[in-house]
């Protein structure tokens, strides 16, 4: 595993939400909003803003999730998936009780 | 003008549908199917595919159109506006009418 695989797994452990985003991409803004309206601070990485890091993250993320594109969403270290998978949770009423176990409450 | 401002203004000209589209974003994909499930053929023009004349053109846009953002669409010559917009119209059942219209039915 290298450090970078080694970062995104301590990242996802260390944080209840984590979204790996790029800051000029409306799927990404859709669920940071939603995010925010449910009074959850998510921990964002803007792989955009990380110059060749980031794309070497998106790389890492394939690897580990199977999933290349963003937004990439993790709960309680669990990957969620992107936008649609995470707004379709929602629509189930399964989001919400995923992010309070993961808080901790 | 300049060529390239002239440029788009003969595209939008020349074709009742337009769209300038990012091929790897969802909004531009989610536009572009639209018009697909409406039976209507744009001409898509992919910037991320152009290189530097993409991004050259992306400002050419903002100063006709005022939208810096993708997807950035045109009916019959005339800016409609983003992904947002687009399906504001569909929704509203104005979209079929000025496609017609600008196809000359
Ligand atoms: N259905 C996916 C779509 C994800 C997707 O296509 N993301 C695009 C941006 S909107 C992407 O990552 N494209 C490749 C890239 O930006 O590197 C979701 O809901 O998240
Ligand atoms: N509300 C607008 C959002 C447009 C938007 O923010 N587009 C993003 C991509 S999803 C963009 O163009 N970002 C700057 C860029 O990609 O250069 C719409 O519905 O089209
Ligand atoms: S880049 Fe346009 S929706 Fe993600």
């Amino acid at each position: 595993s290298s450090p970078l695989e080694e970062t995104v797994k301590t990242t996802v452990a260390q944080n209840p939400v984590v979204v790996y985003s790029k800051s000029w991409c409306s799927y990404s803004s859709e669920v940071k909003s939603l995010f925010k309206s449910l009074q959850v601070e998510p921990l964002v990485v803007e792989l955009d803003e990380l110059g060749s890091e980031g794309s070497q993250l998106q790389n890492v993320l394939e690897k580990i999730t199977g999933q290349y594109t963003v937004p990439n969403v993790f709960i309680g270290g669990k990957h969620i998936g992107g936008c649609s998978d995470t707004l379709q949770m929602y629509n189930k009423g399964e989001l919400e009780g995923i992010i309070a176990e993961a808080s901790g409450k």
